[in-house]
């Protein structure tokens, strides 16, 4: 009956009445933030007409405004004084664990999404969507294939006067390894585990691109819509995202995105277990 | 050599912007899975080996190495068939780490010793119910046995003993809400 909470001495994740994460607290600061699934309808266009074409494997044309996937999130949780994890269900097809590791100082969120429904002739792009209260003024970074941030200014280009007719896509980057937002107090940023389209379409919010299936070609070559199955039914994807919220300050040492520069390195090269049970003819003495 | 080369050479080809973005054609991506399959499969030989000499097992068949091919659906034949199993965690970095480790096992008690013969922190969390109910798993793993690898060496390995014991302990961690 109580609001959920799961965390460890440095973070802790809180959770609201209808099982969404709603908030975050660092050392002791709480600071809201929410995370969603949501999803965009794949455009569906006529191919002769450039500015009409439909979303597909090249491009990403959602057509018209996301969609929230649900209002009221199921939950499980499990703590114990190795990991603490929410489990939730969003709906049939989208479900994720929130979980939080003893002594880590970040959220790790393992989604699983699929097979994407098209019973109603409509394909769907799935993203995961954070929104704090940085007031980030429009900008956010993103990596360059794991290297240096670039720093990302919505509906701006730096050598061009950009008329954007494409308000969400025409904001997408690529994401290979992080995206980040930041005020003068406060810094979010989701380390993902594969490549992602990604943006802050809002002050203060941060989405990725998850899994996408479309009834389409974009006519850009491929021949094919991006509609793949395995085993008859539409393709599952499970990935994770880890997320780090603190300060910004430069001066604290080390700052925030050093940390988040040494989690990249453990979690996209992470140990490799090997596993031997030698027909249960090991004993404790052979080990 | 050629072992390495396998893989090696499928990764030249991966490196098309097809094969990075997602853009081929279906029946390209499938074929890109299969020689990827090849190439880990190949290498899996050199690992075996290496790890067999490594931990001076006998390469009879019997102590092998394997690594779990399906841990992304939280499934492993080894570790959730298995009374007592080796863990051996290879750190690629330059620098120690300390990842945690997930098995898939089926529920029950386990104790997981480091090299020393120490106990190490573990829990049994299971395994969510969306991911037990994909259709195409086939895995009698209902739980993941979690615990953290110590301070792994650079360039290096560690390994650990997980077996499982007979009954339930009472006084589990473990709290459901």
């Amino acid at each position: 009956e109580d609001n959920v909470s799961i965390g460890n001495e440095h973070v802790s994740v809180n959770f609201d009445e209808n099982g969404f994460m709603s908030s975050i607290t660092v050392h002791g600061e709480t600071h809201s933030l929410k995370q969603n699934f949501l999803y965009y309808d794949g455009a569906l266009g006529n191919n002769e007409e450039f500015r009409n074409r439909s979303s597909g494997a090249y491009i990403f044309r959602p057509n018209g405004t996301e969609k929230a996937v649900t209002d009221v999130v199921e939950i499980q949780v499990v703590k114990s004084d190795v990991v603490q994890e929410v489990h939730q269900i969003f709906n049939e097809w989208i479900s994720q664990v929130i979980r939080v590791y003893a002594g880590q100082e970040h959220v790790e969120l393992e989604w699983l999404v699929g097979p994407i429904p098209i019973d109603d002739g409509v394909g769907k792009e799935i993203i995961s969507r954070f929104e704090s209260d940085i007031k980030s003024d429009g900008a956010f970074w993103t990596d360059s294939n794991g290297r240096e941030m670039l720093r990302r200014v919505r509906n701006y280009r730096e050598t061009w006067n950009l008329d954007l007719v494409e308000p969400v896509s025409g904001n997408y980057y690529p994401v290979t390894a992080k995206i980040a937002i930041e005020d003068d107090q406060s810094r979010l940023a989701v380390l993902n585990d594969r490549a992602q389209g990604g943006s802050s379409l809002v002050d203060g919010q941060l989405e990725l691109m998850v899994h996408r299936r479309l009834l389409r070609d974009d006519a850009f070559g491929v021949g094919e819509a991006l509609n793949e199955t395995q085993y008859g039914a539409g393709l599952v994807a499970r990935g994770k995202h880890w997320l780090f919220f603190g300060s910004s300050q430069k001066d604290v040492s080390p700052t925030l995105q050093a940390k988040e520069r040494f989690l990249q390195n453990k979690v996209l090269l992470p140990s490799w277990p090997f596993v031997n049970s030698a027909d249960n003819l090991l004993t404790l003495d052979d080990f | 050599e050629a072992h390495l080369t396998a893989l090696r050479d499928v990764m030249g080809v991966m490196q098309h912007h097809d094969a990075i973005t997602g853009t081929e054609k279906q029946h390209v991506a499938d074929d890109y899975a299969r020689m990827l399959y090849e190439g880990f499969e190949a290498c899996s030989a050199n690992i075996r080996s290496v790890l067999n000499q490594l931990s001076g097992y006998r390469e009879d068949g019997k102590f092998d190495w394997s690594y779990c091919k399906q841990a992304n659906i939280s499934a492993c034949a080894t570790t959730e068939n298995a009374d007592n199993t080796v863990v051996l965690l290879y750190n690629p970095l330059g620098y120690g780490s300390n990842d945690y480790v997930r098995l898939p096992v089926k529920d029950g008690q386990y104790s997981v010793l480091n090299d020393r013969g120490q106990t190490v922190p573990s829990t049994l969390v299971p395994i969510p119910s969306s991911v037990i109910d994909l259709p195409f798993r086939e895995s009698e793993a209902t739980h993941e046995l979690v615990f953290q690898g110590e301070q792994v060496p650079p360039v290096g390995y560690k390994t650990y003993y997980v077996s499982k014991e007979e009954s339930r302990d009472s006084s589990s961690t473990e709290m459901r809400q």
